[in-house]
């Protein structure tokens, strides 16, 4: 544990309860893609299997847990309670453009070809690119509300202090995971334009929307 | 020196 994993982990809870409290509080969904949701419920999931086969840490095990959770519930949220308020014309992102050239690439490129290994290879290819829905129905209705850039910052945030992470770990543990660092790069990469708006329209007190 | 993965992260 370094302190940009740990940072990262912590950037990366603060997002996902930015997005619960944001519905919870404002009884609404409006604005929030709910395949995005879904696609991160599903690669918690697929990748937190490992909690049945191996224990790492109280640490790991529970952050586990939180983020499985949460995740459950912030779809329980969008597709059960607040299902009146879920906006989903705008959410016309189709996800099996990435759910099947994603599950096609982890059979092919994985560590080692079992159903546990193949999963979360799976899981680490689709976060790569599971805010993509978001960011269409973003791009699509040109706006944003303040808090949802908050929690998209921080999700961003998260992923770019993993390659921090992994820098530190390759040098000082010998740590060096192919897969996890290639999509980890083309996960931040994916955020670089929104981080662009972030700093230069959110962080000085501006709406972001984007020009027509 | 060996360079490993292992699935550790969250």
């Amino acid at each position: 544990m370094n302190i940009f994993r740990l940072t990262g982990d912590l950037s990366h809870l603060a997002a996902i309860i930015i997005l619960l409290l944001k519905i919870w509080k404002s009884r609404s969904c409006a604005g929030i893609s709910g395949k995005s949701q879904i696609l991160f419920a599903l690669v918690f999931t697929t990748r937190y299997l490992d909690l049945f086969t191996s224990f790492i840490s109280l640490y790991n095990t529970c952050m586990k847990l939180i983020y499985i959770g949460c995740a459950y519930a912030t779809v329980y949220l969008i597709y059960a309670k607040f299902r009146a308020t879920y906006d989903g014309n705008h959410d016309s992102f189709r996800v099996e453009f990435l759910v099947v050239p994603v599950g096609g690439l982890s059979v092919l490129i994985n560590h080692d070809f079992s159903p546990l290994e193949i999963l979360w290879t799976f899981s680490i290819y689709l976060e790569s690119v599971a805010i993509l829905p978001q960011l269409f129905m973003i791009s699509k209705t040109g706006e944003a509300e303040t808090i949802t850039t908050h929690y998209l910052f921080c999700l961003g945030l998260y992923r770019a202090l993993y390659l921090f992470n992994w820098i530190w770990r390759f040098y000082f543990e010998g740590f060096f995971d192919m897969i996890a660092i290639v999509a980890g790069v083309v996960q931040t990469v994916l955020y670089c334009d929104f981080f662009y708006l972030y700093v230069t329209k959110v962080l000085k007190g501006k709406k972001l929307s984007l020009p027509a | 020196r060996e360079f490993t993965y292992k699935h550790d992260e969250l």
